[in-house]
């Protein structure tokens, strides 16, 4: 998972 | 993690928990359409596909499975529970929800930012979430007295939507290549539908009056 990565979000 | 996600996330865990609450507690879910928590049960069954195949961190993996399990389990409450069900308004919340899944589907379809399964499925998800508040917003209308709690829930969630938008202002200044067209005009149009909303719910606060909206 990169930094940039909106899929890190919920 | 900024602090406006962080803030956010626990406005959006604050909301869930106040519902929970409320239907648990008070074994009532006056007020609370379930056209929405149905929608909200899609929503997080569809975009949180990811769960078991992309490790993030413990803190996602755990929130995914709170917002996961809290909103099937409201949705089990209204729908199973012997005196939840009761309290269900079901002639007060009418609106035909299931009308706002296919034009949701189809342009995930069309807009995406990658044609996958996965990936279409969360762009659903997004695009679903956007309007998936439409069913409380308009029984919220329709009910003459909205109770604190109803209304509470109502204004946290909002209150998620506003500051995850900060959250992408900051993203946006901070990492060299964060820019997400799609989540960010649906988390603006889910965040303007909350507007009238915040209005009169303010209103109240100051006024020290019960919240009511106009007909």
């Amino acid at each position: 998972e990169t930094e940039d990565d909106a899929h890190d979000e919920l | 993690m900024n602090i406006f996600r962080l803030a956010g996330d626990m406005t959006h865990l604050a909301s869930v928990l106040v519902l929970l609450l409320k239907i648990h507690t008070i074994k009532s879910c006056a007020g609370i359409s379930l056209k929405t928590q149905e929608l909200f049960a899609i929503v997080f069954a569809s975009r949180y596909l990811d769960i078991f195949t992309d490790f993030i961190s413990l803190y996602n993996t755990l929130m995914k499975l709170i917002f996961l399990g809290s909103s099937f389990s409201i949705v089990w409450y209204i729908r199973r529970h012997k005196l939840v069900r009761r309290s269900y308004d079901k002639d007060q919340d009418t609106f035909r929800h299931y009308f706002l899944l296919l034009p949701c589907f189809i342009l995930a379809l069309l807009i995406n930012e990658k044609f996958t399964f996965k990936e279409v499925m969360w762009t659903f998800s997004l695009y679903l979430e956007a309007v998936a508040i439409l069913p409380q917003l308009v029984l919220l209308q329709r009910t003459k007295n909205i109770d604190n709690l109803t209304g509470q829930y109502v204004f946290l969630l909002g209150a998620y939507r506003g500051l995850y938008i900060l959250n992408w202002i900051y993203r946006y200044f901070t990492e060299p290549h964060y820019v997400h067209w799609i989540p960010w005009i649906s988390g603006l149009v889910q965040t303007l539908l909350y507007a009238d909303f915040f209005y009169y719910y303010f209103e109240s606060w100051k006024n020290n009056k019960k919240l009511q909206l106009p007909a």
